[in-house]
């Protein structure tokens, strides 16, 4: 259902957001 | 021929119109019969906003795709300025013989993250 | 006729979306359907929920990829000076 796919969708997104943050972290790290 | 199209399209705009009433007619009886009350909505406004989220969940799915396109490309452009300029530091630290301090655990977990 | 086409689906979206109408006409004289309408309205609240924290998630993303682009443009920037060191 419509509900089901915007938990899913929601999901995903969080997840990526919380790889970005690490990436950027990582990134910023390496270049001190 | 031409009379002949000027007369089908009259039919449709003639049909589309008659849709149009018909569809009006029945919300209007729908929402006479089923007031909003408090809180319940009569089941015409919740057609009306069932489609709304529907068309709202495809327009936030587009931007994300969009934005995890994007992110995608930006990220793997560091990776690869991170590790062209890490492999230059390292030829120049040979040719120099310059010793710079070794990676912390730390940095080196983040250098393992690009790899 | 691709012209006919969009005009006979036009037509027949309305078709559809009167059919959906009259099917919710008597739904006020049964209550399971009214009650089956009242979930409706919950779930449409539930979602219209979801999807603001999904559009917060959505901005969250278009922010972080205008710090990432920025990360980059400093990053290349810092390649340039190694190699010009180089």
């Amino acid at each position: 259902t419509l509900k089901d796919d915007v938990n899913i969708l929601l999901d995903k997104a969080r997840l990526e957001s919380q790889e970005s943050i690490g990436f950027m972290k990582a990134t910023k790290l390496l270049m001190k | 021929m031409e009379a002949e199209v000027d007369k089908l399209e009259l039919m449709f705009q003639k049909a589309d119109s008659d849709l149009d009433c018909i569809q009006y007619k029945l919300e209007y009886e729908i929402k006479i019969n089923h007031p909003d009350s408090s809180g319940k909505k009569n089941p015409v406004t919740l057609l009306k906003e069932l489609s709304a989220i529907k068309s709202r969940y495809q327009t936030l799915h587009a931007r994300l795709s969009t934005a995890a396109l994007e992110q995608k490309e930006t990220k793997s452009r560091i990776c690869a300025t991170l590790n062209k300029t890490m492999t230059m530091i390292q030829e120049l630290q040979k040719q120099s013989d310059l010793e710079l301090s070794p990676l912390t655990e730390e940095e080196k977990a983040a250098a393992e993250h690009f790899k | 006729s691709s012209d006919l086409d969009r005009l006979c689906s036009h037509i027949n979206e309305k078709i559809d979306i009167i059919k959906n109408t009259l099917s919710l006409r008597n739904c006020g004289r049964d209550p399971a359907l009214t009650t089956v309408l009242d979930k409706i309205g919950n779930e449409i609240i539930a979602v219209h929920q979801l999807l603001n924290q999904l559009e917060s998630e959505v901005q969250y993303h278009e922010q972080t990829n205008i710090s990432l682009k920025e990360l980059c443009d400093s990053l290349e920037e810092d390649f340039k000076d190694v190699e010009h060191l180089k």
